[in-house]
């Protein structure tokens, strides 16, 4: 059976859909078959893997308000080994709606059951808050990988991410870990990187991946031509921390 | 009276957070009485202004909740001219509480009401999503200044606020006006960034602020000092680029 894994921090602009588009690719360029859920309106990871939201029939709004199954909404072979369930505005919608609905956190946990045999790896990009959306892919996740931008502020909110962690596994999902926390963005060119750094090693141990994310205009670039970077620059050093990252992730996780 | 502004795009880590923290103490420099309201539950505009959050008596949540009159929950000359009300992570509760009160998109507006004659401009930095917080800030403010980070996945997400802020001014605040689209964490080295930018003057036309904001290291150091970059390094370039951003808005705002 499949591992379900979601990217989540509330802080905005840390690299999640960065590293659910690269992780997933990656993952997927070692033979492994792959899902990746855009779980955020604003549908990033949707486009930067290329897929234009007006093409899309179903998406993952159509999944989670009961009108269509999942394997309707999933987009075959984006890249190779590499499925999309995508997403698009109509997202947006969802978290009020669900609000007073019956059993609105699994939701997609029940959405994916069908399918989750049919890969080895689910991956969940959540938007930038701990809303009824980012609480869905936790409730669905066997585990968390948790992207960390090198700076000042995103330090600030992750007290407040590992207590919403703690609360699903309380309620919702038992069995829900954290896979890992990732360093993003780092440019070893700054104090303020290795100040961070030093302080997310000392607060998470031995869960920091070994992998760290450089900051690489590469890595940036890629969205705009819609590929994963370890198409769009293999050579890069974006491309080769995501690949030696997505090396770890298969080998090491736990669970 | 004073002018609201609110800081605003769903889009995470675009400079909304850091804009609302230079700009409004820059303006305040000038010698205009400004006040900050930090309507992220985050707090990162609190903190990156030298405030412990465990100082914090009263913040926006207990305005917003009405169990305190806004005038409580002001920090008084933070920096020169420049008042705050904090936030804290009980404000993350405050979305799902006013989901089904009365009036819930003009909590802020009434509790601005009576203290907008004793400031000059009201600054609020919102959150990355357009849930209940932004739109109480939308309805309160006058204008809005949208910080857009020269980046791909920056695009994306700007046709659904300039709707947000459509029905906002339809249904509740007939006068709000856009001040200003910002141009952040600029890199004249990359093609990237060029490109990105000659995007945002085609769709937004004069409404783009002359003033650039760089990347800048200084500036990604500054909250970890606890000042804003003016006072941290006055000199850099990250410093100058918003003292005439605030020239600008300043001299040019309409209304
Ligand atoms: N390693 C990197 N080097 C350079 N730029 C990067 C890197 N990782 C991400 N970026 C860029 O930084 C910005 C933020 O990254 P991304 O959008 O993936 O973050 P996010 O956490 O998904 O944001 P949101 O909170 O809005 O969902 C994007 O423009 C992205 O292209
Ligand atoms: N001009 C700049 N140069 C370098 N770094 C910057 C610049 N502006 C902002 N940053 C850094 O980029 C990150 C994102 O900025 P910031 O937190 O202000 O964005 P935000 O839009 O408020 O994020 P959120 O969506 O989480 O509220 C921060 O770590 C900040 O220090
Ligand atoms: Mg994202
Ligand atoms: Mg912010």
């Amino acid at each position: 059976v499949g591992k379900a894994v979601a990217l989540a921090n509330q802080k905005g602009g840390v690299g999640k859909s960065t590293t659910a588009v690269n992780l997933s690719s990656a993952v997927a360029s070692f033979g492994k078959k792959v899902l990746l859920i855009d779980v955020d309106p604003q549908g990033n990871a949707t486009s930067g893997l290329g897929i234009e939201k007006e093409d899309v029939k179903y998406s993952l709004y159509d999944v989670i308000s009961g009108r269509v199954k999942a394997e309707d909404a999933i987009i075959k072979n984006v890249y190779k080994n590499l499925d999309v369930m995508p997403s698009n505005i109509d997202l947006a919608g969802a978290e009020i709606e669900l609000v007073n609905t019956v059993s609105r956190e699994t939701r997609l946990k029940r959405a994916l059951e069908s399918l989750i045999s049919n890969y080895d790896y689910i991956f969940m990009d959540c938007p930038p808050s701990l809303g009824l959306l980012t609480i869905n892919a936790l409730t669905a996740a066997h585990g968390v990988i948790i992207p960390i931008q090198c700076e000042y502020y995103a330090l600030e909110g992750l007290g407040q991410l590992l207590k919403t962690i703690d609360l699903v596994r309380e309620y919702l999902n038992p069995g829900l870990e954290i896979f890992g926390v990732l360093l993003t963005m780092y440019d070893s060119r700054t104090k303020l990187a290795q100040q961070v750094t030093a302080e997310v090693r000392n607060y998470f141990k031995e869960k920091v991946f070994k992998a760290i994310i450089p900051r690489s205009v590469r890595v940036s670039e890629a969205p705009s031509y819609g590929k994963p970077v370890i198409y769009y620059a293999p050579q890069s050093n974006g491309a080769q921390a995501y690949i030696s990252l997505a090396r770890e992730f298969v080998k090491g996780r736990r669970g």
